[in-house]
């Protein structure tokens, strides 16, 4: 079987109500830099934290993880390095 | 913009043009076998004019001779670098060739005697440089949400690998874009996504197992090759929609396309190059039509499309009347017929979705042998907002768990008797993390009624020793039905199903919608008055805004399309012919310009050119005033020429002196008396010296200072002092031979200064001078240079 290891990056995907200054607060709180909203995805956030590792097979654990604890961030993914091939 | 008209065969003096064998027929004395009727469409006047195209790739060499005359910053985007400029990272390999490949396939500029010609050589063309850098769902999500109000067709020519043992797909923020982009996109028509199916024909792969080109939301595009034969690289796929042309074998005939560093290429190939293609034709679609929703898109592909000469063994007819098959979806894309159908369109009806869950009982797959579960379906009938009489596409969840997963293929047969394969056999997939709510889908059952007994099989073929005390077992599966719940097509979209005849170009007379009975759902731009049919036009009075058509159809819409204005009374009236947005139908009234044209502020008018005293803002779009002193310039710091009285310095526009004079800022003040011109106040800022001064490094002087020798030669068109070569201390000329004196440690000899420490080291050797020095004067041999040298003193001693 092929073991596949999942590479973790220093980037997030939050969703946060309450706008975008709302998620400026709990970005700067926890460490973060708000990029801004991905995409057309209303509530859907860009974070960026610049003092975890660029590239890691395991998931980031810091006192900045404590930010899915805030009540106003309904969803929170580090993001995960995929495979894409050109055709 | 170029125009083609009439009956003759079209030229274009682009170099590559007649190699263009798929875009038109280069041998007039016979038929064509088959192709994409692109010609077709442009002499029905659509060239992709204002539909706007991103490819979604490596990036876009927006500078290239035939892309920047079509190249829209604003459908441009740099997710890996996050800022607005997508050209690609050029490095030895051009690694990043692939997406400007794919952009010169849609909107290569025409007749600019450069390479090649795009299929919609009037679209607007970006790009969006993604795939150069770690690829995340969030990047991915990024992408097919950038600026879905302005984008209309995003193209991807990429997926997880198609090695055969990969089963990847969109993850959640990918799969909400997509959502996302047809619910809202194209200000509720809905993002037209265009999708490279697999290229892992030699890995055995099957493209139900990239999540992607799987999607309902997308168009998923294959390839055939010039023959209509299966090109080596190509999957099969239930999920195909429809194919386009791309190079094949090497005796083959290539695709010819824009490349990396200002080049052109024909060694395009795989689904890469027929995906743009499909972009391209359908960007022709929409210009005839820019009210086709993103379902009224695949439709119209699926009634268009045909099976022409391409070669497959599965070809059926499935019992909604289309001919299928695994490898080429619906068949070959025809432009011509896409764009005739597309100006009489009706809207389909409201999509509706039926989740059918079967029994969850688990049943185990014996090796060698199949499972089959027949599940009869009502299609929610039960249910007016999900019922689904007449099927689009059908997805079927399925969670299996198997030791090898390679080892499985899935069948899908309708109520109608049409089986499609959702998976074959993958040789190399040796997972044992079998399928957890994998969604497969197929096409084939397009049209087809919904309700009746649909049989599911999986079949487990080992293709090597294997433990057999741990079979699989299909834990559950469920259909998901998509459709419509009363016929989707109108009488006008009524026309023959089944291959369409390639020279029967004529029109079908079109026939009034006769809907006195209709009770159906109206289209959401409809006020409470109602409707007398589903679509747009058919609204009797309008919610928001309405706007005519050419033929005097009104059509109801949320806000008013580029080009035209909130007038009175709900109207939106046409702005002037340049004008993207405006106040008004005047040509003094626009908001913004046409690409092609700049907004000039004042005027608020929109031209080709800006005038004297503007500089072209290409970004915006704006004629922006020049600074003061500019008669015109190429922004707001760069002047090119100046007003009248004023002379250019550099960039900027200042007054003009007599000689002998500088502008201070507030006149003209003399010079210092060195200078005969200058820039300034100081001896140091003339520019040329009074009758008697020497320039000497920028300044004039009456002496050569030391260490410089006075230049006759008027070699700068006057006299000046030139610094001496490095070995002197001073000099009369130039070089290193007509030194006049030397720096310590050096001694002269016949001009030049020579390193004087071997002299000094003969004399204070042993060998006094008396001894061998002397004895190398007396034979003569201080002529020798190496004598010379060791003995200095004692040569060029007098007596």
């Amino acid at each position: 079987p092929v073991c596949r290891t999942r590479v973790y990056t220093n980037h997030w995907a939050v969703k946060i109500a309450g706008g975008f200054q709302e998620a400026n607060r709990i970005a700067n709180k926890y460490g973060f830099i708000n990029i801004g909203q991905i995409g057309a995805l209303k509530d859907y956030y860009h974070f960026y934290h610049s003092r975890t590792i660029k590239r890691s097979v395991l998931s980031s654990r810091g006192t900045h993880s404590f930010i899915s604890m805030e009540p106003k961030v309904e969803w929170i993914q580090q993001q995960v390095v995929k495979k894409r091939i050109k055709r | 913009d170029f125009e083609l008209s009439g009956a003759q065969s079209t030229y274009f003096n682009d170099p590559k043009w007649p190699s263009m064998w798929y875009m038109h027929c280069s041998d007039n004395t016979h038929p064509c076998q088959s192709d994409m009727n692109i010609e077709g469409a442009w002499k029905r006047g659509y060239t992709g004019r204002d539909v706007v195209v991103t490819i979604l790739d490596d990036g876009i060499e927006r500078t290239h001779p035939d892309l920047v005359k079509n190249y829209d910053s604003q459908a441009s985007f740099d997710v890996n670098g996050n800022d607005f400029d997508p050209m690609p990272r050029y490095d030895a390999s051009n690694e990043n060739k692939h997406g400007t490949r794919c952009a010169g396939e849609v909107a290569a500029a025409a007749n600019n005697s450069h390479c090649t010609v795009g299929i919609a050589f009037n679209a607007k063309i970006g790009g969006v440089r993604m795939l150069d850098g770690d690829v995340t769902d969030m990047v991915e999500a990024k992408s097919v949400g950038f600026n879905p109000q302005y984008v209309a067709i995003y193209s991807a020519s990429w997926g997880p690998d198609d090695d055969g043992k990969t089963v990847d797909g969109p993850a959640p923020l990918t799969r909400q874009a997509f959502e996302t982009g047809v619910r809202l996109g194209r200000r509720g028509l809905g993002s037209v996504f265009v999708w490279a199916s697999g290229n892992g024909g030699r890995s055995k792969d099957h493209c139900s197992c990239d999540g992607y080109t799987n999607s309902i939301y997308t168009i998923s595009i294959s390839s055939t090759a010039e023959s209509g034969k299966k090109p080596w690289y190509l999957e099969e796929c239930s999920s195909t929609l429809a194919t386009t042309y791309s190079s094949g074998e090497s005796y083959d005939k290539k695709i010819i396309t824009t490349d990396l560093r200002q080049r052109c290429t024909d060694n395009h190939t795989g689904t890469s190059a027929s995906a743009p293609m499909a972009a391209g034709i359908i960007a022709l679609a929409l210009e005839a039509n820019p009210f086709l929703t993103w379902r009224d898109v695949q439709h119209v592909i699926v009634r268009t499309s045909r099976a022409g000469h391409l070669s497959a063994n599965d070809w059926k007819i499935n019992a909604a009347g289309f001919k299928v098959s695994h490898l080429y979806g619906f068949g070959l894309m025809d432009a011509e017929a896409m764009v005739m159908e597309a100006e009489k369109w009706t809207t389909v009806p409201q999509q509706h979705v039926c989740v059918e869950s079967t029994d969850r009982q688990i049943k185990t797959i014996r090796p060698s042998s199949a499972v089959r579960s027949i599940y009869k379906a009502s299609g929610c009938s039960d249910n007016p907002n999900h019922h689904v009489n007449y099927l689009e596409h059908v997805v079927v969840r399925i969670t299996i768990t198997h030791p090898r997963r390679g080892d499985l293929a899935i069948y899908l047969t309708s109520p109608s008797g049409t089986r499609s394969q959702l998976l074959a056999n993958r040789l190399f997939d040796h997972s044992m993390e079998g399928f957890k709510n994998w969604e497969f889908m197929t096409i084939h059952c397009w049209g087809e009624k919904a309700a009746g007994e649909w049989m599911l099989e999986v079949f487990d073929t080992p293709s090597q020793l294997r433990n057999f005390k741990t079979p699989g077992k299909l834990k559950e599966w469920s259909l998901v039905l998509y459709g419509t719940s009363i016929p989707p097509y109108s009488p006008t979209n009524d026309f023959p199903r089944v291959e369409r005849v390639r020279s029967s170009r004529v029109e079908d007379p079109t026939e009034d919608y006769v809907t006195d009975d209709y009770s159906g759902p109206c289209d959401p731009e409809c006020s409470k008055v109602g409707c007398d049919g589903p679509g747009p036009d058919h609204c009797n009075d309008c919610l928001h805004y309405y706007y005519k058509m050419k033929n005097n159809t009104r059509i109801c819409v949320s806000s008013c399309p580029p080009g035209h204005y909130h007038a009175d009374k709900k109207r939106c009236r046409k702005c002037a012919p340049n004008c993207e947005s405006c106040i008004g139908s005047h040509t003094n009234q626009c908001l913004s310009c046409k690409y092609g044209y700049f907004l000039n502020e004042e005027t608020s008018s929109c031209a080709t050119t800006c005038p004297d005293g503007f500089y072209q803002d290409m970004n915006k779009n704006l004629c922006r005033k020049c600074s003061e002193n500019c008669r015109t310039c190429t922004d707001s710091q760069n002047c090119t020429e100046c007003k009248h009285g004023l002379s250019l310095h550099g960039s900027r526009c200042t007054v003009t002196c007599e000689d002998g004079k500088y502008y201070s800022g507030k006149d003209c003040e003399p010079c210092h008396r060195f200078c005969a011109t200058c820039s300034g106040a100081g001896a140091d800022t003339c520019i040329t010296c009074s009758e008697g001064y020497f320039m000497e490094d920028g300044k004039c002087v009456q002496t050569c200072s030391n260490s410089y020798y006075f230049d006759h030669s008027l070699e700068s068109g006057y006299k000046s002092c030139k610094r001496c070569a490095a070995t002197c201390l001073a000099c009369s000329g130039p070089g290193d031979r007509n030194c006049t004196s030397c720096p310590s440690n050096y001694l002269l000899d016949t001009g030049a200064c020579i390193l004087g420490a071997i002299c000094k080291d003969a004399t204070e050797e042993s060998w006094a001078e008396g001894s061998f020095c002397m004895l190398v004067k007396k034979n003569n041999l201080c002529q020798r240079k190496v004598l010379q040298q060791l003995c200095c003193k004692t040569c060029t001693y007098q007596g």
